[in-house]
């Protein structure tokens, strides 16, 4: 499984 | 001047421990309305975000707002020499380049202070938005921890299932595989030991059990844990800090090749 960062969930301020 | 006292030096040192795994080094935000942290943790897959309100200190002051860079190791290294009972206050001037730990033992016949080098760290903060999530399950934090720990031994991956009827936490590895399914419990008399599950719609989400473990290094901040998921967005580990604030971890799920 691949795992992805958690800013391709959150934006950057 | 930036003055927070606490009455115990345990709570800032299990706070320590339940960051230190992930972070290496950390920006404490203080201002009138608390000290807060949000950090990713090296490989940028998961997120600590911890808030300890003002009111929750003993005594609080804070003149002007400052961002306190700081090695989580040397942090580590001080608050090992205070004792649990010891009274800790986190003193810093304005514009200044170190923090003070000062420690009051219970009679106030031995008091230390340790002053440490602040970092100047260029860290992103990241807005995280308000999501109604389809699942929360509110279990014993020991309980969590006990079934990461364990299902941890036979796969890098967990499988979290959330249904009305309960939550099913699998793992499978070159050994076989396990699975742990917890029912949600009517247990109104020990209301600290129940599993509750608030659902909109069931929820199943792949996790990597390391970071999961590392969240799990919370588990002597609080007796419960809440469990927040939804599908195809980070889940949200939160440990309630009594009469503090809170640690919440965000961790991105994994999603097939």
């Amino acid at each position: 499984m691949f795992q992805p960062a958690i800013t391709s969930f959150f934006t950057r301020k | 001047m930036f003055e927070a006292r606490l009455t115990s030096a345990a709570t800032l040192k299990k706070v320590l421990e339940a960051v230190k795994e992930l972070l290496n080094e950390a920006s404490f935000d203080c201002s009138d309305s608390g000290i807060q942290l949000q950090a990713m943790d090296n490989s940028h897959v998961s997120l600590v975000s911890l808030t300890l309100r003002s009111d929750g200190f003993d005594k609080y002051r804070c003149d002007r707002s400052l961002t306190m860079g700081m090695n989580l190791a040397s942090m580590s290294k001080i608050l090992k020499c205070a004792n649990n009972d010891d009274t800790v206050t986190i003193k810093a001037q304005d514009d200044a380049d170190t923090v003070t730990f000062v420690f009051e033992s219970k009679k106030q016949e031995k008091i230390s202070d340790y002053e440490m080098k602040l970092m100047n760290l260029d860290q992103e903060h990241l807005g995280i938005p308000e999501t109604d999530f389809s699942c929360v399950i509110r279990m014993p934090s020991v309980e969590f921890a006990r079934i990461v720990r364990d299902l941890a031994q036979f796969g890098e991956t967990v499988l979290i299932c959330c249904t009305k009827e309960g939550v099913k936490f699998s793992v499978s590895g070159d050994v076989g595989s396990a699975n742990v399914k917890l029912a949600q419990t009517n247990n109104f008399d020990k209301e600290e030991e129940s599993v509750s599950i608030e659902m909109q719609e069931p929820v199943s989400l792949s996790f990597a059990c390391q970071y999961l473990i590392s969240f799990t290094k919370a588990t002597p901040l609080s007796p419960r844990v809440q469990l927040s998921m939804s599908s195809n967005v980070p889940l949200v580990v939160e440990y309630e800090i009594a009469e503090l604030g809170y640690i919440r971890y965000y961790l991105a799920p994994k999603i097939e090749d």
